[in-house]
């Protein structure tokens, strides 16, 4: 387990398009966001100070569990 | 904390000392690489929002003040208006917003000229509860050491898991701890359908997470600090409570229960305007008087903030 957290959270959300529709048709990938891989995503996360505790995958979303 | 990745959008919601808005920049790094969208591109929107500051000595720049984090926010895009809804004395919310960029129907990114707004329906809500001076009694569910041993990391997660044909990651002890809390609190039951996965995590000597999935892609989320001298509790969903024959107020009510906060503040982002806490705004709830409530138009959204104050 992870050490206890403390503090208010902050909210982060970017829409990239309207609809998934949007985007996970017509670029590169048919996926759009979740054609990220995870280790990229935690490369993302290592600038925000976050680890990935786990991750749940649907057929509409990738959810991570994280630390802090 | 937690991370939730669409097509096409992403939310990071991140407490404590870390550092959310230093993910900007190599997120859209990854996403100029991956999903092929120009990295000097606006997004479609965005949206930033945070409680009043508890600790702001303890944070890292840009998240020492909510001008820094304004400044920060403008440096990477061009149309954002800064927001603070509520007391400033006390219990207030700060939001940053961007407005829609229009969109080229061809190659499906940003640009001047064609607006498809006007085709796509939204049908967007968000309803954010974020709860401090929780009910002692309450916020000792969240203490490990009132938890049993944990001896293998074998729990009901997989059941659930596989009611939505999801695949997890679940080895840690932390998860198995979560499950027995998410139940024992009854968090599971806030919405009641067994077409959920709750991947819950409890921290150690204290604190839990959780991410809650439900059918078409709609999510619910629960943070939790315990200790005393800092207790808080956050609870962000975009499920249409019409959907388990519920409505914003009968969740509102759950939620509460849980954690008996001392004081609370709702925030609901609505496409539509149909929500019951937008039409009623409810003067007191059980044990509770409200104590603020604010209704703006935004760009496309209406929102609605409320605080309330224990009756103790």
């Amino acid at each position: 387990s992870t050490d206890a957290f403390e503090g208010p959270e902050k909210l982060l959300e970017i829409w990239y398009a309207p609809s998934k529709d949007l985007l996970a048709g017509g670029l590169k990938s048919p996926k759009g966001l979740r054609a990220i891989p995870r280790t990229r995503w935690e490369e993302v996360l290592d600038h925000v100070h976050c680890k990935v505790l786990s991750v749940v995958q649907t057929e509409e979303m990738d959810a991570y569990v994280l630390s802090e | 904390s937690s991370l939730f990745v669409f097509p096409h959008k992403v939310i990071l919601k991140t407490c404590g000392t870390t550092t959310t808005l230093a993910g900007i920049a190599p997120l859209q790094d990854a996403v100029a690489q991956y999903v092929g969208y120009p990295r000097d591109k606006q997004p479609w929107r965005v949206f930033y929002s945070r409680k009043s500051f508890m600790f702001p000595e303890r944070q890292v720049h840009p998240h020492t003040s909510w001008a820094d984090e304004v400044a920060f926010l403008d440096a990477h895009y061009d149309n954002g208006t800064a927001y603070i809804i509520g007391n400033v004395n006390a219990d207030h919310w700060y939001l940053y917003a961007t407005r829609p960029q229009y969109f080229d129907p061809e190659l499906r990114l940003p640009v001047n000229g064609v607006d498809l707004r006007s085709n796509v329906k939204l049908n967007d809500q968000t309803l954010e509860i974020l709860m401090t001076d929780l009910s002692p009694v309450h916020a000792s569910q969240f203490f490990t050491e009132r938890l049993p041993t944990v001896s293998d990391g074998t729990d009901s997660m997989a059941s659930s898991v596989s009611s939505l044909g999801a695949e997890a990651d679940d080895s840690d002890p932390g998860h198995v701890l979560g499950n027995v809390v998410t139940k024992s609190t009854g968090i599971d039951q806030i919405y009641p359908t067994e077409q959920q996965i709750v991947d819950s995590f409890c921290f150690s000597p204290c604190g839990y997470s959780c991410n809650g999935l439900v059918k078409e892609g709609y999510y619910f989320t629960i943070h939790v600090t315990p200790e005393r001298h800092c207790s808080y509790a956050s609870f962000e969903t975009n499920v249409p409570p019409s959907h388990y024959g519920m409505n914003d107020l009968d969740v509102l009510d759950k939620v509460v229960e849980i954690f008996r906060p001392g004081k609370f503040s709702v925030t609901l982002f609505d496409s539509e305007d149909n929500s019951l806490l937008t039409k009623k705004m409810p003067i007191h709830l059980a044990s509770y008087k409200r104590t603020e409530k604010i209704s703006y138009e935004l760009d496309g959204y209406n929102l609605v903030f409320l605080s309330f104050e224990a009756n103790r």
